[in-house]
């Protein structure tokens, strides 16, 4: 589980996750969109 | 709006699945409209109570958290708990 | 609500600030609503026209951002150009 970051700041560890999954089109922005209506 | 301040989980499982859609597309489009009328970039991240992502993202979702992972510390950053003590503060104020 | 749709850019530099102020409160404050009565986790991310972060996390915003990252599933993916079809549509409707 991730450390509670302190106020605000997001961890290094999360941010890097983040970018690899947009960089490698990995991310759940990629994901096929469905239309739930 | 309405001054209540104490709200809590909705206990009757097809009203909250009513409210979370009618609320959920009144939470995008009002960050739509907060998009198109200030001209910023928003992006909204929902999970349901079944674990369900829902997403809105003004431009493009990737490109909202590229720019976050790459920023420092937030202007501005709020939880539920801070929400909550603003709210009672105007509640009362 | 107003039935309005075609919104636009506030061109007043002072007005555009006094809205994003309020109007990101209010978002705030709907998805704070959300998060409780429906029992979800929602993260908003705001980038102001100048650049500056605003956030939002009903608990912890690198929670939800972790589980953004582990999420394969298809979901609801919305961007302003789905809602102005979607508000389009209900305007006639």
């Amino acid at each position: 589980p991730t450390l509670l970051s302190p106020k605000g700041s997001v961890s290094e560890e999360t941010k890097q996750k983040l970018k690899s999954a947009i960089l490698s089109a990995q991310s759940a922005a990629n994901v096929r969109k469905e239309r739930l209506c | 709006g309405r001054k209540k301040i104490q709200i809590s989980r909705i206990l009757d499982q097809r009203n909250r699945q009513v409210t979370f859609t009618k609320r959920k597309f009144g939470l995008m489009k009002k960050a739509y409209e907060l998009s198109v009328l200030c001209d910023c970039e928003v992006a909204l991240i929902i999970f349901n109570s079944a674990d369900r992502l829902f997403q809105y993202a003004s431009s493009d979702m990737d490109r909202v958290l590229l720019r976050y992972t790459e920023c420092g510390e937030p202007h501005e950053s709020r939880t539920n708990a801070d929400l909550l003590q603003a709210l009672k503060r105007r509640g009362v104020g």
